[in-house]
C-alpha cells in the first residue's frame, strides 16, 4: 500500500509545489514508485514538469467531479507519474460544495492506484479549502513546508487545528510527519530566531533547512527536478537527505 | 471619491500583504487618508499591522455576510485606517455561494465610506475565489506584485483572463494600473530575464523592482511599515516612488 503524503500550508510560496517535485524525484531514486498529485488549479506542480495543461483533455478536475478513473489522467514525467491540474480545477471548489460526502473524492480515487504506486505526494493550493481538505482526508502524512519569516509562522496554528479538526472527523490515521524550513537564508539574524521558534513549536519535527538557491526557480523554467537539472547541487541533496529521514 | 485598488495575484507569496502595507504608508505619508481592507483568511495584513484578530468581535467576516456597516469594524494602525479580517473568512467562501449578487457585497460595503478615504486597498487571497472576485469587482484599479520567477509568472495569463471577465460581467471601469516586481534579486541572471518578460508582457505597466531584503519580515514581527521600522531603508523609498506614480 502507498504511503500518501500531503504538502499543505496555506501560506502561499512557501516552497509546497518545489519539495513536492524535488522530494518526489529523490524518492524515486532510491527505487520508490512516485506518484504526484496536483491539486491546485494553479497547476504549478504540472506546469514546473513541463507537462502542458492545454493538451490534456481530462485532469485530476474530471476525477473529482465527474468519476474519470485516475489511472486514465496519468502522465509520465521523467522517472516521476503525475495525476495533473487545470485550471477547470478552480470551478471544482464551488461544484463540490453541496456534493455529499464530498471530502473523501480524493481518498477514493487514490485507493483505486495505491497498490501500484510505493510513495503518493500531493501538491496542496495555498488555501484550507475543499481541495485541500480533500487532500489531508486522503492522506496519511502531513509535511509541512515554512519558510521562515514571521508572516509565514502566523499561519501555523491555523493550519494546525484544520489538521486536528481532519484527524476529529474524516481521518484518525493523519500524522504531521515533518516541518521543512525552505528557501533559507542562514545570513540573517531574522530567519535564525524564526527557525529556533519552528523547533520549540513541533520538537523533534522540523527537518535540516533546504537553502534558498536561484536554481530552485531556473528547474522550474527547466521542467525538471534539482537532482535531474543540476545533479551536483546542495539542494537536491537537501531533498535526498529528506527523502532518506522519511524512509526510516 | 476613493480610488480602489486591489492587491491581486492567485500566485502564493508574491508580495500582496507587503505591498498593500507599505503602498498604503507611503500614500498616508502623502497626506492622503487611506483604508487597507483585508480580505484574506490567512488574516495576513492584520496580523502584520498587530491588530489581534482573536479580541475583533466583528470583522469583514459580518460585513460580507451579516450586513454589519463597515464603519463598525474600522481600526486604527498609526496613519493607516484597517478593515481587519479573521479566519472566520475561511467559512465566507462556501456561505456566499449562493448568494444573490454575491460579487457585488463588498462594492456596496465600501461605497458607503468611499467619502470619507481617498485611497482603498485591498489585499486579496492567493486565489481566484468569490473573495477576489468580490476585490475586483470593488476596485476601479488593480496592481499586480509578481516575483520575478519563472513559476510566478506563469499564473499571469490566468489572472488577466480573470480580470478581464470581470470587465466584462461585474465590473467595466476595471483596469491593471501597475505590475510590481517583488523581493527582486537583482543579481541573478533569472531574475533578469523574468523580469525582462514581464516588460514585453505588460509594456509601460511594470514599476521599478522591490528589492528583497529581510527588512520586510522584520517589520510584520514589529508591526510596522517599512517608512516607520527603518525610515532611511530603500525598500520603504521604493514604495513612496511607487505612490509617487499612482498619485500622478
Ligand atoms: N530553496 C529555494 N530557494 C529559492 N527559491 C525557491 C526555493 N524553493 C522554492 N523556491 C521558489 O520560490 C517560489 C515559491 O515556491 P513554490 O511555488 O514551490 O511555493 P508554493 O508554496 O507551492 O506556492 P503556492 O502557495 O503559490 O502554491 C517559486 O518561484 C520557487 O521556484
Ligand atoms: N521585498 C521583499 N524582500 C524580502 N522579503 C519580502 C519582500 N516583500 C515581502 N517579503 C516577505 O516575503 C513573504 C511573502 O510576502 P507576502 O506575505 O506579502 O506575500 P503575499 O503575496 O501576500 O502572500 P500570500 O499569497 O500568502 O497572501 C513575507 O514573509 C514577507 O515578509
Ligand atoms: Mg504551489
Ligand atoms: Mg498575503
Amino acid at each position: 500500500m502507498a504511503r500518501i503524503i500531503a504538502l499543505a500550508n496555506q501560506k502561499g510560496g512557501v516552497g509546497k509545489t518545489t519539495s513536492a517535485i524535488n522530494l518526489g524525484a529523490a524518492l524515486a531514486e532510491q527505487g520508490r514508485r512516485v506518484l504526484l498529485v496536483d491539486i491546485d488549479p494553479q497547476a504549478s506542480l504540472t506546469d514546473a514538469l513541463h507537462i502542458d495543461a492545454s493538451t490534456l483533455e481530462r485532469s485530476i478536475y474530471d476525477v473529482l467531479t465527474r468519476q474519470v478513473p485516475l489511472s486514465d489522467i496519468l502522465q509520465q514525467a521523467g522517472s516521476l507519474t503525475v495525476a495533473p491540474a487545470t485550471i477547470d480545477l478552480a470551478a471544482a471548489e464551488m461544484q463540490l460544495i453541496s456534493e455529499m460526502g464530498r471530502e473523501q473524492l480524493l481518498a477514493d480515487a487514490l485507493a483505486t492506484v495505491a497498490m501500484q504506486f510505493d510513495d503518493i505526494l500531493i501538491d496542496c493550493p495555498p488555501s484550507l479549502g475543499i481541495l485541500t481538505i480533500n487532500a489531508l482526508t486522503a492522506a496519511d502524512s502531513v509535511l509541512i513546508p515554512v519558510e521562515c519569516h514571521y508572516m509565514a509562522l502566523r499561519g501555523l496554528a491555523q493550519l494546525v487545528q484544520s489538521i486536528e479538526k481532519i484527524q476529529r472527523r474524516t481521518n484518525p490515521r493523519l500524522q504531521i510527519v515533518g516541518v521543512i524550513p525552505t528557501m533559507f537564508n542562514d545570513r540573517t539574524v531574522h530567519e535564525g530566531e524564526v527557525l529556533g521558534m519552528l523547533r520549540e513549536q513541533f520538537p523533534g519535527k522540523v527537518a535540516m533547512p533546504i537553502r534558498r538557491s536561484i536554481k530552485f526557480a531556473e528547474t522550474a523554467l527547466a521542467g525538471k527536478p534539482m537532482i535531474e537539472y543540476d545533479p551536483a547541487h546542495p539542494g537536491g541533496q537537501a531533498y535526498r537527505d529528506l527523502a532518506r529521514e522519511l524512509l526510516q
